[in-house]
Parts: structure tokens; C-alpha cells; sequence
């Protein structure tokens, strides 16, 4: 499905350069359930954010279904990112003066002309209330709590039904019983769905959930080990 | 030093209320290191924005070193909220075109006058080097990973040497390593300085270590126990 190759890549702040990964090769199949770990600063958001199609590779190869996309038009890339990859930001990124409800739809608007704005409500709903929080529909992200707020950026990240779901630092701001929820959520998504998920994740507990884990070490990746 | 009783807090949309807290009554002794937990939404922000005085209760009485301050006056509740608590937001809240060298001094320049710039500057980089960041100095909050932002806004709390330090969710993007140092510096602080602290965690093991566990629980806090 993604197949990742001597990747590299270097933040240039002015004179100065930062490298972060310095030749990252690994291979994501069809059905996988991945956790990706690493210290704080080791490159794992830089990483998800290349997969994601939200930045490029210095240099090195991005397979993508059989497809070449490091160097591909930006066209191209955000077509891939609206239809095939859900997203989980670290900091959610939440549009600020819009409702949750209106926050999980947004992606709906690129992608599923298609639909009736009704069956679009409807959708929103449902997903508000797989994460409970149907009572806090119109609430914006400034009057939600922080794992308020990181439940409904996943439940934005599955409105489209992506096949490839890119999760950074999920359930870093839930109680463990929400968090388990939420995993069990992927769970279900992963093992009935076939849908491929990629879970960063500080939690070795977390990790767990996870059918593999890739450490991010040095910028390389480090022996993976199975869960 | 600090004392709640009864307090209430509901949020008002329009025509919609909100009731979080319910009744809180609490006392906070000096020297105290205690972790604060409740399920998501339970209202622990709320009632950390309350004790750092950045929003005023709906009603009950907040008692600081004597002086119940729910109801006086903005500019005196600053000069608290100033000298004597660091606050650790759960969204970092770091100032965006803005160094991480300079968002960790911005505290001094509401409340030390008189220290030359060149010790302001001294103190951030002293505070950088403290948590692993000195070569992160010159970079913005969006050319830092999440972790790197927390541990400059725990930097931040610092720098004024509060009495008090409140800090939300602060390791909720750290890895176990990089966690456990910034835990020992909470306990350094509080066992050699005196330094009081009030710390939400979702994880038990960052709170087990604290001296005093207590719980959120529809809006009340549920019987504590110690660690
Ligand atoms: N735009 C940028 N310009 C310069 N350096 C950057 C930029 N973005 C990130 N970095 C640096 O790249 C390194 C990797 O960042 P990244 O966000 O990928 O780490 P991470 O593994 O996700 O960390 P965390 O667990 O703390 O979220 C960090 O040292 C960071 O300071
Ligand atoms: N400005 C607001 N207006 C309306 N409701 C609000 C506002 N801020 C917070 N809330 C609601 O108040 C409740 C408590 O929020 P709070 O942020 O205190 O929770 P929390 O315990 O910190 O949760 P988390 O662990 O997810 O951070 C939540 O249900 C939230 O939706
Ligand atoms: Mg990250
Ligand atoms: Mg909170």
C-alpha cells in the first residue's frame, strides 16, 4: 500500500539546517494496525505529515498505491489526502469559530458533492455520538474541553470513511476509560473495516492496541518489534 | 493557602447553560504536591482557570492566602495571577511569531523591572538547557514537535519562581523518558523549594507522583485518597 524509501528530510530555518530524518525505508501493507514510537523531537509528526501528504520529502521515494508521489503536482497529492487519508493532528487544528458539528462535516465539503446536505447533518451525528458528544454539537473548540476537542478531530478524520487513517498522539488528552473507547473505536475499524491505521503514540499501553510497532530512533527507524 | 468553598461554575451560551462545577469545596496547604484527575469534561481546566484566577467562579468563595478573591477586582486578581502562580496551559498557548527563548521570558516583563535584559536572557537560556531545548532557542512554536512546545510552556510557568505552580495535562505529549525528567523537576521543586503544585494528569503513574490524589466526579470531588 505505502512503501517508503531512504526518505529524508531537512527543516531549513535561514542559514541554518535541521535534519530530522536522515533515511527512513519501511513498508505499510493493506490491513496493517501500526504504532509508531519515539522520543519527543525524534521525527514521528515530521514522518506522519509526509505520509499524510501535508509536506514532501527532502529527498528519497513516497510509493503510494503503486504511484510515486514525493514529487507529483500538489493537484495530485490533495486529491489523494481528501479521498484516501483520514488525519488526527497533534494539536487537532480545529477551525476556530465553527461548531464540532460543522468541524467533523468540513472534509465532506471537498470530497462528497454527491451527498444531501441532510445525509451530511446526519453523518456528523453520528459520529458525535460514536465519541459521545452529541450534547455539545454547536459548542465551538474554545468551549469544549482538550479531549473534547480531540474527539472531534477524529471523528473528522472518519467522515469521509478514509482507507488509511493517520493518527498522531490520539488519546494523549483522554482518561484512560475515553481512550480505550476510542481504540477500540480503531479496533473495529481496522479488524471489520480493513481500514490501515497508522497511531503515534507516546503510551506503551496504547502501543498495545497496535499489531506492530516501529520505533523512530536517530532518524531511522530502529528493529521494529511485533505486539 | 488556597480554600475553596462551594463553588459553582456554569457556562451560559445564549439560552443554553451549562453546569460544570457543583458544589467544589477544597484546601490546597502550603508545600502541597497533589494531582488532580476526572474523566474527560469532568471540569478539571475549569477548575484549574478558577484557581489561576483567569476566570471567576458563578459563585462560592476562593480564599488565597487569606484573601477571597472570587470577587475583587481584575487588576488585583493580575497582580496574583502574576507573582505568585505559573499556569501550564493543556494547549501550550505559546505566543506563535514568537522564539521559544522569548516565549519562556515573557512572564519577566510584567514583573521584573528590575532585572537587565541580559539576566532575563540568561534565565531563559538557564530554563531552555533545563529541559533538553537550548538548541531550540531561536525557533517558533510551529518548528518545535508538541512535546518540545510543553516543555516550553512548563519552561514559562518557571521563570517568575512561583509559589504556585498549576499545570494541566503536562506530560500529555511526552514520551515516558522525557516525562519522568520533567517530573523530577515538579518534585525538586516542591521538596527543596516548597514549591506548591496542583497537576492534572489522565495517568496514573504521573500521579502517583504527587502526595495527594484527587478525583472529578459529576462536578464534585469524589473522596481522595493519598499515594
Ligand atoms: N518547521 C520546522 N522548522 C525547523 N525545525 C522543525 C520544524 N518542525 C519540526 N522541527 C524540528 O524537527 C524535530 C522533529 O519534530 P517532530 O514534530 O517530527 O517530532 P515528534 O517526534 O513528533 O515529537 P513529539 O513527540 O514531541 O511530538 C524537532 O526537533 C523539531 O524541533
Ligand atoms: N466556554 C465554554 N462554554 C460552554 N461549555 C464549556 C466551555 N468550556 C468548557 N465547557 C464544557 O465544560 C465541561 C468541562 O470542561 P473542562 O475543559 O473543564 O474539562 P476537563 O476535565 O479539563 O476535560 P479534559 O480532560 O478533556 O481536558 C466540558 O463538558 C466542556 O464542553
Ligand atoms: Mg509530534
Ligand atoms: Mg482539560
Amino acid at each position: 500500500l505505502i512503501e517508503l524509501k531512504n526518505m529524508y528530510k531537512t527543516y531549513s530555518m535561514g542559514e541554518v539546517s535541521v535534519p530530522v530524518l536522515k533515511g527512513i525505508s519501511l513498508t505499510i501493507n493493506n490491513g496493517d494496525f501500526i504504532a509508531l514510537m519515539g522520543s519527543s523531537g525524534s521525527g514521528k509528526s515530521t514522518l506522519m505529515n509526509i505520509l499524510g501528504c501535508l509536506d514532501r520529502p527532502t529527498s528519497g521515494e513516497y510509493h503510494f498505491e503503486g504511484e510515486e508521489i514525493s514529487s507529483v503536482s500538489n493537484d495530485r497529492r490533495a486529491f489523494i489526502r481528501n479521498k484516501k487519508i483520514g488525519f488526527i493532528f497533534q494539536n487537532f487544528n480545529l477551525l476556530p469559530r465553527t461548531s464540532a458539528l460543522d468541524n467533523i462535516i468540513m472534509p465532506l465539503s471537498y470530497t462528497a458533492e454527491h451527498l444531501s446536505s441532510e445525509d451530511v447533518r446526519k453523518k456528523g451525528m453520528e459520529l458525535l455520538s460514536l465519541f459521545g458528544l452529541e450534547e455539545r454539537s454547536h459548542h465551538e473548540p474554545s468551549q469544549l474541553s482538550g479531549g473534547q476537542q480531540q474527539r472531534i478531530a477524529i471523528a473528522r478524520s472518519l467522515v469521509n470513511n478514509p482507507p488509511i487513517l493517520l493518527a498522531d498522539e490520539p488519546t494523549g488528552n483522554l482518561d484512560s476509560k475515553t481512550g480505550e473507547e476510542v481504540l477500540e473505536i480503531f479496533n473495529r475499524l481496522n479488524k471489520q473495516n480493513g481500514i490501515t491505521i497508522v497511531l503515534v503514540t507516546h503510551d506503551n499501553k496504547v502501543a498495545a492496541h497496535a499489531k506492530k510497532i516501529i520505533n523512530i530512533m536517530d532518524g531511522v527507524v530502529a528493529p521494529s518489534k511485533g505486539t
